[in-house]
């Protein structure tokens, strides 16, 4: 049959990586013998020649003795597609197009196999395709694929890089935990793969980071679905685990992805991750010295890192759908319907169960309400750019107020989501932050709220306090935030009602 | 409240201080310590 | 309807792949004990280290014939080591990717000699190239026409004579005598025949 010819082939293929080393003369016939004999020279033959080749690899997996060298023939399939997308010329198809359909053959037979074994799925031999993958490409790409001596060969590779880490991305993002859970660790496995990680970070003009996002997101989408407040399956907490490990070693080697991608990135955060949230959120662009928060004579105004806007990836303009239009022209010009038509915008048409502290459901379209407060934050530092600062910080200008009037027509739950947005901008010295906190203490020393002021101090204290008793690390900005609060002249914050109540909590403040 | 990082930014070769941080993802063994018992070969080039 | 799915090549893998797509759009509510299962085979199979490594299909006879112990160990070193990292030698240049290594750490405890051994017998290797980083952060520098290492001395002459200081090169014979020799004063440097590591 085809599939044992094709199985032939490859065992072939196994055997003679094992005799000599791969830059042989030998190993370039044997491809090229491959094409010319017409093994590969269909769409048809190269499905057939993916399948029996992976078929083969996961058995001979299987088989092998444990303890010996079982990944033999998975290496050397990962080696053949490398050779094959090197090597041959592409005139029907192009090698993104070839590149693609291995991939898609081989997530075929994934699925299958997971499907089919259930609980009885192994992971391993395919988790070593990939990252074998990963190596062998990383080995003919350096400098540049600067070992290809074809330059016409060379400058096609170099334009084909993206599309092979893009299409090893796009595997991963479909293979994601909630679709594949018994691929899952692997899964984690991959996308923090010294292989693949950096690369994605660091491709040029950030091409990766889109696709990095999409599958951070993956991973905090699934653990946000299996997190619940009283039982946390065993497995999901050692996810956590991983996760927290990987979301650190990103923040010390490219904080920018962090800073830049943060809006994104907490979207879809559990809030009670509240750890993770604040080693997201307290990433620092590199080189960035920064004062000590801590230190009783800070002033924000005098920081200078202040003057400027951070960088943001996402425009959180595209999520404002429906609300896009009213938000920008009260920005403008500020006008009552405007007003009403965002406050009264931000629900969703039913109940969504959630997981926050203290809360079972939520009403609010939380994203959209992030999506307000980052974008206002946003257009008010382009404002202080384009004008001066006193258009911004001011209590008139339709920044502040749009903000304040979602706390004041809103109830407790929509006050609680927006001061949470506005609290997610409080990160290392930059305009937003130092925007948001004069927000933040005017609201909370504003005395026009009426008798809700009591509620959005206490929401403003609850938020702020829950970001800073964690281990750390903290975030600078709510940090100083937070002692502004405590700093300003007046009644302390500790002969406030809500805070007497609480013991533990009028504790905390004293000793802050 | 979360744990105190410590430990698990040396397990990554993360020092507490600022001094020597180098890149630690190149050389990422796993996203676990139960499974980062070897050193991995990291990218490398070696001229022709 | 799609004709993918009429095709028997993709069946039935495609229709697997289908159901997968499932639970991305409509998630379960709470873990079904099935999917746990898998989550926790999953676990139980989760790759590590070894499984992440460099693949090596063909093992490498070494580059140039020389008498080694049957003993000799062909197995590359993996070992973990989290000790801080010499501040020391922290010098931008060298605090790069390979410093927090064990095998980078063991060889700046190596003698020139043995680093000269690893590097001209185990070429195209991870431990040439680390080899060739511990002889270039010594000072050493790598010459493309011969394929020599040379090293730069600079000798700080007494005050009072004409030059300040006295410079000579070395060279490692590889090829001959295994040793570092002068070389000699018809010696040029030319920087474009050493090789910018």
């Amino acid at each position: 049959t085809d599939q044992e010819k094709m199985s032939l082939v490859f065992t072939e293929w196994v055997k003679l990586l094992q005799r000599v080393p791969d830059d042989d003369i030998s190993v370039v016939v044997f491809i090229r013998q491959m094409i010319e004999k017409g093994v590969l020279s269909s769409t048809e033959g190269m499905v057939k020649f993916t399948n029996a080749a992976l078929e083969l690899s996961v058995s001979s997996f299987k088989e092998s003795d444990p303890t010996s060298d079982v990944f033999i023939a998975t290496d050397a399939f990962s080696k053949l597609i490398v050779k094959l997308l090197i090597l041959q010329e592409f005139t029907d198809m192009t090698r993104a197009d070839y590149f693609k359909l291995m991939i898609s053959v081989i997530t075929m037979v994934i699925s299958e196999d997971h499907g089919r074994m259930r609980e009885g799925f192994n992971e391993r031999p395919y988790f070593r395709l990939i990252s074998s993958l990963l190596c062998e490409w990383e080995c003919v790409s350096g400098h540049n694929f600067i070992k290809m001596g074809d330059q016409q060969c060379r400058s096609e590779l170099v334009e084909f890089n993206f599309d092979f880490y893009n299409i090893i991305a796009s595997f991963l993002h479909s293979t994601q935990p909630i679709a594949f859970p018994g691929f899952s660790f692997a899964w984690i496995t991959l996308i923090s793969h010294r292989m693949f990680l950096p690369k994605m970070l660091r491709l040029p003009e950030k091409a990766g980071w889109a696709k990095l996002v999409l599958l951070f997101t993956d991973l905090l989408k699934f653990m946000a679905q299996y997190t619940k407040k009283n039982d946390v399956p065993d497995a999901v907490s050692v996810v956590y685990k991983g996760a927290l490990r990987i979301f650190l070693a990103v923040a010390n080697d490219a904080p920018g992805f962090l800073v830049e991608n943060h809006y994104e990135l907490l979207n879809n955060l559990p809030h009670v991750y509240m750890q993770l949230r604040n080693i997201i959120l307290s990433a620092i662009p590199k080189n960035l010295v920064v004062p000590n928060p801590y230190d009783p004579n800070l002033v924000i105004d005098d920081v200078i890192g202040c003057h400027d806007a951070p960088t943001v990836f996402y425009d959180p303009v595209q999520d404002l759908h429906a609300l896009k239009k009213p938000v920008d022209n009260y920005l403008r010009i500020p006008s009552t319907s405007l007003q009403r038509a965002i406050t009264t915008g931000i629900f969703k048409p039913e109940y969504q169960k959630d997981n926050g502290i203290g809360y079972d459901t939520v009403s609010v379209d939380t994203k959209l309400i992030n999506a307000i407060v980052f974008h206002v934050g946003i257009e008010a530092a382009l404002e202080k750019h384009k004008t001066t600062a006193t258009a911004i910080f001011n209590t008139k200008s339709s920044y502040y107020t749009l903000l304040a009037s979602l706390l004041n027509d809103g109830n407790s739950e929509v006050r609680f989501h927006v001061v949470q947005a506005i609290a997610n901008q409080l990160r290392y010295p930059n305009a937003h932050t130092h925007w948001f906190n004069y927000v933040l203490k005017n609201f909370f020393f504003a005395e026009d709220w009426g008798s809700n002021k009591a509620e959005i101090q206490e929401i403003i204290v609850r938020t702020l306090l829950e970001r800073i008793v964690t281990n750390k690390p903290h975030c600078w900005g709510a940090v100083v935030t937070f002692a502004d609060l405590l700093k300003a002249p007046g009644a302390s914050i500790t002969t406030f009602q809500f805070i007497k109540d609480v013991p533990e909590v009028e504790l905390i403040i004293k000793h802050l | 409240l979360g744990i105190d990082l410590t430990p698990v930014l040396h397990s990554l070769g993360i020092p507490s201080n600022q001094q020597g941080r180098h890149r630690v993802l190149e050389t990422f063994q796993s996203p676990w310590v139960e499974t980062s018992r070897s050193e991995v070969e990291p990218r490398f080039f070696v001229p022709e | 309807q799609y004709s993918a799915f009429q095709n028997p090549l993709f069946s039935p893998g495609l229709n697997y792949w289908l159901e997968t797509k499932r639970t991305l759009i409509q998630p379960h509510d709470t873990m079904p004990s099935e999917m746990a299962s898998q989550l926790e085979s999953s676990l139980l199979n989760c790759p590590d280290s070894l499984d992440a490594d460099t693949p090596s299909l063909h093992q490498d006879v070494l580059s140039m014939p020389h008498p080694t112990s049957i003993f000799f160990p062909n197995e590359t070193i993996r070992l973990v080591s989290n000790d801080p990292i010499d501040i020391s030698r922290n010098h931008p240049k060298h605090n790069d990717i390979y410093s927090g290594t064990s095998l980078a750490r063991i060889m700046s405890k190596f003698d020139l000699d043995t680093l000269f051994f690893i590097f001209y017998h185990y070429q195209g290797s991870y431990e040439q190239f680390l080899s060739a980083r511990e002889l270039t952060i010594r000072g050493w520098q790598f010459n493309k026409v011969n394929r020599c290492w040379f090293y730069k001395e600079v000798e700080k002459l007494p005050p009072g004579m004409e030059q300040s200081e006295e410079i000579s090169w070395r060279y490692f014979d590889y090829q001959k005598s295994w040793l570092a020799r002068r070389c000699g004063a018809e010696f040029v440097y030319r920087e474009e025949e050493f090789e910018r590591i």
